[in-house]
């Protein structure tokens, strides 16, 4: 049997809205250790690594490992339907046809259960390769995905470039071009409005401003991001999920043609 | 102009 319970669905409902622009299903490996998903939007640009630790949950039962297809947009209306103070519980037996999600409202008055049919997939696991990153960057998130947003209208791309003095943000378009620069903080008042940089190398990459803009769908779960480069390799995009995970996103930079 | 990569490019299949 497997169980898994969070007294508030609210971090559930969170983790979903910031999947669903970019995975149409995905493959949830439950095992003693917990909940782990990883997979790529079908361009394969990008790809989402979720990781929800066992003991993050209020309870947590995994008798056998499980490898669950779940079609996120589906999951995503059930999960719409908890209000973010409802208690939730996943539940399935071994080798199920279908995942149950149970709602419990705060007072107990209220039981709601959906039942989603589960869906056979071809998996397709990726090795990501250790890598020590030139420049590691911790930013507020909001600040993150408002870049992202202001920068979004002025080209399809956002040059990202990393030096001692700060992280510039560039797009460049038919209509103009614009950049942003944040430097490191020097003194900030609350950890999560610092601007923190961990330079080896300095380095620019080039990213797709729409796959960035779907990774700041998780800018509600922590506020804090860090973004993590090197020269031609993919960025990974990360945020901690409370003291349960961590979601991670990998994007392939546009490279000279 | 830039050409979009794929992850496959820089990821194995394990």
């Amino acid at each position: 049997m497997f169980e898994a319970r969070l007294a508030q669905s609210a971090i559930l409902k969170k983790v979903l809205e910031a999947v669903k622009d970019l995975l149409t299903e995905a493959t949830f490996e439950c095992s003693d250790s917990g909940i782990q998903v990883q997979a790529m939007d079908n361009a394969h640009v990008s790809l989402v690594s979720l990781n929800l630790r066992s003991d993050g949950f209020d309870k947590y039962r995994c008798d056998r490992n499980l490898s669950m297809g779940m079609n996120i947009g589906t999951m995503t209306k059930i999960l719409r339907c908890a209000s973010s103070e409802d208690t939730v519980t996943l539940r399935a037996w071994d080798n199920p046809d279908n995942i149950i999600f149970i709602f419990e409202s705060q007072n107990k008055e209220k039981l709601s259960e959906y039942e989603m049919k589960l869906i056979n997939m071809d998996q397709e696991h990726l090795g990501i390769p250790e890598t020590v990153y030139s420049c590691v960057v911790k930013m507020p998130s909001q600040e993150f995905a408002r870049i992202c947003k202001d920068l979004s209208q002025f080209g399809e791309a956002i040059t990202i470039a990393c030096s001692k003095e700060g992280i510039k943000f560039t797009a460049a378009g038919d209509y103009g071009n614009a950049n942003i620069k944040l430097a490191q903080t020097a003194e900030a008042d609350k950890e999560e409005e610092a601007v923190i940089i961990d330079m080896q190398e300095p380095v620019k990459l080039t990213f797709a401003c729409r796959y960035l803009n779907s990774f700041v769908k998780a800018t509600p779960l922590c506020a804090q991001v860090k973004l993590s480069m090197s020269g031609d390799v993919p960025l990974v995009c990360e945020y901690q999920i409370g003291d349960i995970g961590h979601i991670r996103y990998y994007l392939a930079p546009k490279i000279d043609d | 102009a830039k050409k979009q990569t794929t992850l496959k490019y820089f990821f194995k299949k394990s």
